[in-house]
């Protein structure tokens, strides 16, 4: 089974914009 | 090896031929990532959303932004002419879309946004009703199911209050929003459908 939420890379967008962008501040 | 893509959180549902699928994923990607970062924007200002685990708030967020997005963009559905707007705010009409491709998943849209609008809500109201489609405890993957519970319950005591101070001699109206999660949840499994359909990694 495939997660349609994992496929949009969808997990990823949201933990990056519910930590503020803290991984692009320390890029 | 989809050519057309009927998502309005695309600029335009035509495809380039000549793109290689990575490139067309790109800029799908970048197209609805802004989208994606208002709910969550949203979700950070319902009181007491933080004080969820983190975890919980991932999955509320994962299960759903796609139900989120279609209450918060119901304006992109023109009811009365039947076109849908693109992100780049030209309009396709539902005959158009139909040809390249939409399935039942666009009526769907059209039924579930014309039910809305008749509701007349206030932004405020709107808002609110946002607010209860996201936090919801039977998503999957909870892991304190009772937390989110007791939020919820929250938010649509709040909702049940305002709808009853704003529309005193409309109280079938708390009734018909909440009716409309399952519709929600419907269209939900469509677009779930529809994306394992569209092959998204090249």
């Amino acid at each position: 089974f495939s997660d349609p939420a994992s496929n949009l890379g969808l997990e990823d967008i949201i933990r990056k914009a519910l930590m503020g962008n803290m991984e692009e501040k320390q890029e | 090896n989809r050519m057309h893509l009927v998502c309005p959180m695309n600029t335009s549902p035509y495809v380039d031929p000549q793109k290689s699928g990575h490139s067309i994923w790109e800029e799908f990607s970048m197209s609805f990532t802004p989208a994606v970062r208002e709910v969550v924007e949203f979700a950070k200002r319902i009181p007491g959303f933080k004080d969820l685990s983190q975890h919980d708030q991932v999955s509320l967020l994962k299960a759903g932004t796609f139900e989120v997005l279609v209450v918060r963009f119901t304006s992109l559905f023109d009811v009365k002419e039947r076109k849908v707007t693109f992100l780049s705010g030209r309009k396709y009409s539902v005959d158009a879309l139909r040809s390249l491709g939409a399935g039942d998943l666009l009526n769907s849209m059209f039924d579930f946004t014309e039910k809305l609008q008749a509701l007349n809500l206030s932004e405020e109201e709107m808002s609110l009703f946002t607010a209860v489609v996201l936090v919801s405890a039977d998503r999957s993957g909870l892991e304190n199911v009772n937390s989110v519970e007791a939020l919820q319950e929250t938010l649509i005591r709040a909702l049940r209050s305002l709808i009853t101070k704003n529309h005193p001699n409309e109280i079938a109206i708390f009734t018909k929003l909440l009716l409309k999660l399952p519709d929600l949840r419907s269209l939900n499994n469509m677009h779930s459908e529809q994306l394992l359909a569209f092959k998204v990694h090249p």
